[in-house]
């Protein structure tokens, strides 16, 4: 596997915060775990009904979807196992190479 | 040999210096290749001057690709660029004229030693890998680091941040090597283009505040013939408009210091998707992606031949 599989069972969340008090919410949970945010950059440039693209890794999917359903902040799955995408981007091509 | 080169693939760092030194090769003509510093880690930053030789003055343009180390479609695009102005400078008149009026300064990677990071440890990594003398975090982002409102909104001054400005501007040897690189150009240089994603924007100035830059009609007007064109090939949409307000607000970018060092015409691309596929676009998806972009940059490049 590519990068030793690190990335198996990691998700990419698309999480669209529909109100202040959402994106304080959203703030403060990404706040406190550490996850790779895609879009925007950082935390502090997260607004009002604009995407934000976050990279999780497996161990914190489950919480972190609890929290968001909680907290009914609306979100989706954008990439469901981060290192299938990795492999699908390059891996074959790198795979037959290494045969 | 560079006819072999598969230019619809991701390709590791080594492959692209072995391309660019190809390139430089079979080109003689049309092509030259300089280094201009040392990475952090010690690596050349190369650049291919693009153009036809000739003893009179010509303008500039300048593009950069993979300022961050993740967007691998930028690295993918500077190659294609190279590719089309060379194979197609007998046969496309527009290029032609371009090749023979313009100089292209093409840097294929921008953070060699983050890229060859996302290549073999951390697929997202986005910084440079500079170390840091009191976090055991490394790496500066590197359209942070630039000296125009150096670390003020939009970017953060705590080391493990993606956004990191670094203990001072210009502090990493890449953005050092550029900036002084357009310093010495920029009576030249008239267009300045940076290939980042994902989202699907044309930007231009300001990143670090909301006021309109004194150009505005000019740039606006090349910005919205740029996007037409792209649109035009496969009917994919790019917004287009200041940083600051199509984006966020983000101080220390190579676009805005670029515009404030004096080169009329700075944009910033973000390249496909708007989050599908996000930094992991397929190959497949290389060829529309750099063939729309190509029309866009064509387009910018050739509105610097005429008066605004």
């Amino acid at each position: 596997y590519l990068y030793n599989n690190r990335y198996a069972g990691d998700q990419v969340f698309r999480i669209t915060p529909s109100n202040e008090g959402e994106v304080q919410e959203l703030k403060k949970l990404l706040g406190n775990i550490k996850v790779d945010l895609w879009q925007p950059n950082s935390a502090s440039l997260i607004r009002n009904n604009a995407t934000v693209d976050v990279h999780v890794r497996r161990n914190n999917t489950r919480g972190i979807r609890a929290r968001l359903q909680k907290e009914h902040i609306d979100f989706k799955v954008f990439i469901s196992n981060l290192q299938k995408e990795i492999e699908k981007q390059t891996g074959y091509r790198s795979s037959r190479k290494r045969r | 040999s560079e006819s072999l080169y598969d230019y619809e693939v991701y390709h590791s760092l080594d492959e692209i210096q072995s391309w660019m030194f190809e390139i430089n090769r079979t080109h003689p003509h049309l092509v030259d290749m300089f280094s201009i510093g040392r990475s952090y880690e010690g690596r050349p930053l190369y650049v291919l001057q693009l153009g036809k030789r000739t003893r009179t003055y010509k303008k500039a343009v300048w593009i950069d690709c993979g300022v961050h180390a993740r967007e691998w479609i930028g690295p993918a695009f500077c190659q294609w660029f190279v590719k089309e102005a060379l194979h197609s400078y007998q046969n496309d008149s527009v290029m032609r004229r371009l090749m023979n009026q313009l100089n292209f300064y093409i840097m294929p990677v921008f953070n060699v030693d983050g890229y060859i990071f996302s290549w073999t440890t951390d697929r997202f990594w986005r910084k440079t890998r500079s170390k840091n003398a009191k976090y055991h975090c490394r790496g500066v982002d590197a359209n942070r680091n630039w000296k125009v409102k150096w670390c003020e909104e939009g970017a953060s001054s705590h080391p493990c941040d993606d956004t990191y400005c670094g203990p001072f501007p210009e502090s990493e040897p890449e953005v050092k090597a550029v900036a002084k690189f357009l310093r010495k150009h920029k009576k030249r240089v008239k267009a300045y283009i940076s290939i980042h994603a994902y989202a699907q924007m044309l930007l231009y100035p300001y990143s670090y505040k909301y006021a309109t830059i004194p150009n505005f009609n000019c740039v606006e007007s090349a910005a919205l013939n740029a996007v037409t064109a792209l649109y035009s090939a496969y009917g994919v949409r790019y917004r287009y408009g200041p940083a600051s307000t199509t984006l966020y607000v983000s101080s220390g970018s190579s676009m805005d210091w670029a515009y404030r060092n004096g080169i009329p015409y700075a944009f910033a691309f973000e390249l496909r998707d708007t989050g599908y596929f996000g930094f992991l676009l397929p190959e497949a998806l290389i060829n529309p992606t750099c063939t729309e972009t190509m029309r866009a940059v064509k387009t910018i490049s050739s509105g610097l031949l005429k008066k605004c």
